[in-house]
């Protein structure tokens, strides 16, 4: 495409064309978006994150990610349509340009950019990154039982030949601490929405515990007010609640962590469908999904910036 | 390319924690390569697996065996791939 508007949302794209499309939209709006790299894959690839912001010095912000799980391609794919429609609404829709006033956004679409080459070139049901394990032919750890919360503990795998391996150790792949760090340097990070698919859920702390977190209350309200706009677009159905209540044990996840470095709107989405594709969700969805998902993520990003901690 | 011709995914539906147990098992069986699109986690949470085509007679005749009930969601992973391929060379054709 010669422009993000010639860019074709609705089909499936390669890491080249998302990078070539992340480049374009920060050449054609480059007071509000910027490209920062914030590590290298395990294969070498540039780990890129857009920065939607309009000034200051280190803002409060939101992190959103998508395709941590390299297969779950809807997610990719939404993440492109989410950097395109900020850049269209900032200064045309209230919420958002009020958000954007207020706080930046971080968006990482291709968070394992090595496994979603691999779904392209080999095996489209790759799931994990492709790192190598001492001892062992098999490849990958998956990246959302890396993280260093409740690390090891049941719901992730010690086997490195399993789809949920834990890793050896936490923060053990790049793609994970390249975040962790680029967390922690930030500092001010009030929101993390980690993407993924399929099922149709939107998840909040805790997955390795059936304590309640602290927030519970709070959070749970949000979901239902996300999911409530969410499901108001085209009429899908979102189930809410734990990650431990509404799916299953996950130790080591994504949000665990984020929660207990106290960010306390921490999220996990599970996009479109409930199984009749799963991953292999027809690109004619792609908009549909994106379109419904957005609205969830105004409402979190919303209630962010209106309730300061 | 990793060929997926015949693979089928099956939808689970283990009505308690016995039959959960069963498909745990079945997740253990290196041999047969399964992929769990959605971990067995308690009853009534629906499990979906891909199954690849050299141990779908097993698979099934295990689940039958023990009364687990289930049905094909997809019928042939390929065929969905060989779509999903096909629609994203036609738009970079155009």
């Amino acid at each position: 495409a010669l422009s993000t508007d010639a860019f074709n949302y609705a089909t499936y794209h390669t890491l080249d064309e998302i990078y070539e499309f992340m480049d374009l939209l920060v050449t054609e709006h480059p007071q509000l978006v910027s490209k920062i790299q914030i590590g290298s894959t395990f294969e070498g690839r540039p780990i890129n994150v857009l920065k939607f912001s309009t000034g200051g010095t280190n803002r409060p912000a939101i992190w959103i990610d998508t395709g941590i799980h390299s297969r779950e391609w809807v997610t990719q794919a939404s993440g492109v349509w989410f950097a395109k429609k900020i850049t269209k609404d900032y200064g045309q829709e209230p919420t958002l340009t009020a958000i954007l006033d207020n706080m930046d956004i971080f968006l990482e679409i291709v968070t394992n950019p090595d496994g979603f080459v691999y779904t392209h070139k080999t095996n489209r049901m790759w799931r994990k990154t492709r790192s190598h394990t001492e001892g062992s032919l098999c490849v990958g750890v998956d990246p959302n039982r890396n993280w260093d919360a409740a690390f090891g503990m049941p719901g992730a795998s010690s086997n490195p030949c399993s789809e949920t391996y834990r890793g050896k150790f936490p923060n053990s792949e790049v793609e994970v601490k390249s975040i962790v760090d680029f967390v922690t340097s930030h500092g001010n990070i009030k929101a993390f929405i980690s993407i993924h698919s399929y099922s149709q859920l939107l998840l909040y702390p805790y997955g390795y515990t059936s304590e309640p977190a602290p927030d519970k209350e709070e959070l749970d309200q949000l979901a239902k007010s996300a999911v409530t706009a969410l499901t108001s677009l085209h009429g899908t159905k979102f189930k809410y609640g734990s990650i431990i209540d509404t799916i299953y044990q996950a130790s080591g996840s994504t949000i665990d962590w984020t929660y207990s470095q106290g960010i306390k709107y921490s999220f996990t989405f599970e996009l479109r469908d409930t199984g009749l594709r799963g991953f292999l969700l027809p690109a004619s969805q792609i908009i549909p999904t994106a379109e419904e998902t957005w609205l969830a993520l105004l409402t979190i990003m919303d209630h962010t910036v209106k309730h300061p901690y | 390319n990793e060929n997926f011709v015949g693979h089928q995914v099956l939808r689970i539906s283990a009505t308690d924690e016995a039959q959960v147990q069963k498909v745990r098992e079945l997740e253990e069986l290196e041999h047969l390569k399964l992929d769990f699109w959605r971990d067995p986690a308690r009853a009534g949470l629906p499990i979906d697996v891909r199954v690849p085509f050299p141990t779908i007679q097993s698979v099934k005749a295990f689940l039958e065996y023990h009364d687990i009930s289930y049905e094909i969601m997809i019928e042939d992973v390929q065929s969905l791939l060989d779509e999903e391929k096909q629609q994203m060379s036609a738009f970079q054709a155009r």
